[in-house]
């Protein structure tokens, strides 16, 4: 474990808690894509098939057990809570991102690094995870106005991946056969997604403005 | 040598 790893994981749990606080705080869920959250609950379901079969530190599966567990819960707020759910952009809302999920787990069967059903829903995982925020960063665009605790919920979540690329630069210079060439290609093109978002809160954030998505 | 796994991170 490195310092910018848990860097990352704290910044992902920050983004998680920020997006629950919003919700629990405000009973509502708009502005926020039901489709970027549930495929977030595919990538963690789909990642952490491991969770009860290798035990790695409690800190892993703590973690793991936490991110399974709230991105769950906030797809059931979103879809079943009978006031949060009255809130949700219906209209606005509609990427077809179950296209993104064809197209990551065609790539995985294609690509990954052992031919088994756990790489490949890894590497699925790890493909889905980069393309995730693209239903979300859509309705941002049309919904126009982003109110702070959003725009806050996406930045930390862009944050999280870009400390991850810092994690696999230190682990390649200090091990000697960490080249993972998934993870790393996936996580910059992650990252990059939310290159154009950065740049607007950023502005937003220097003029002390209301974050502006141009349509 | 024990080649700590990717699968380490979340």
């Amino acid at each position: 474990m490195n310092v910018f790893r848990f860097a990352g994981d704290m910044t992902h749990l920050i983004s998680i808690l920020v997006l629950l606080l919003k919700i629990y705080t405000t009973k509502s869920c708009s502005g926020i894509s039901l489709k970027t959250q549930e495929l977030y609950a595919v990538v963690f379901v789909t990642r952490y098939l491991d969770l009860v079969t290798d035990f790695i530190s409690v800190y892993n599966t703590v973690m793991k057990v936490v991110f399974i567990s709230s991105s769950l819960a906030i797809v059931w707020c979103i879809r079943r809570h009978k006031v949060v759910r009255r809130s949700y952009d219906k209209e606005l809302d509609t990427f077809r991102h179950w296209l993104l999920v064809g197209a990551c787990a065609v790539l995985a069967l294609v690509v990954h690094e052992k031919f088994s059903f756990q790489e490949v829903c890894w590497a699925f995982s790890i493909y889905l995870e980069a393309v995730a925020i693209l239903p979300q960063l859509v309705l941002l665009q049309r919904s126009g106005n982003v109110d702070n605790l959003t725009g806050q919920y996406v930045f930390f979540l862009g944050a999280y991946r870009a400390f991850y690329i810092l994690n696999w630069i230190y682990r390649y210079y200090s091990e000697q056969h960490f080249t993972r060439w998934i993870s790393c290609v996936s996580g910059i093109v992650q990252t990059a997604l939310y290159a154009d978002f950065f740049y607007y809160y950023f502005i937003s954030w220097k003029n002390n403005s209301k974050l502006q998505l141009p349509a | 040598l024990l080649e700590e796994s990717i699968k380490d991170e979340l």
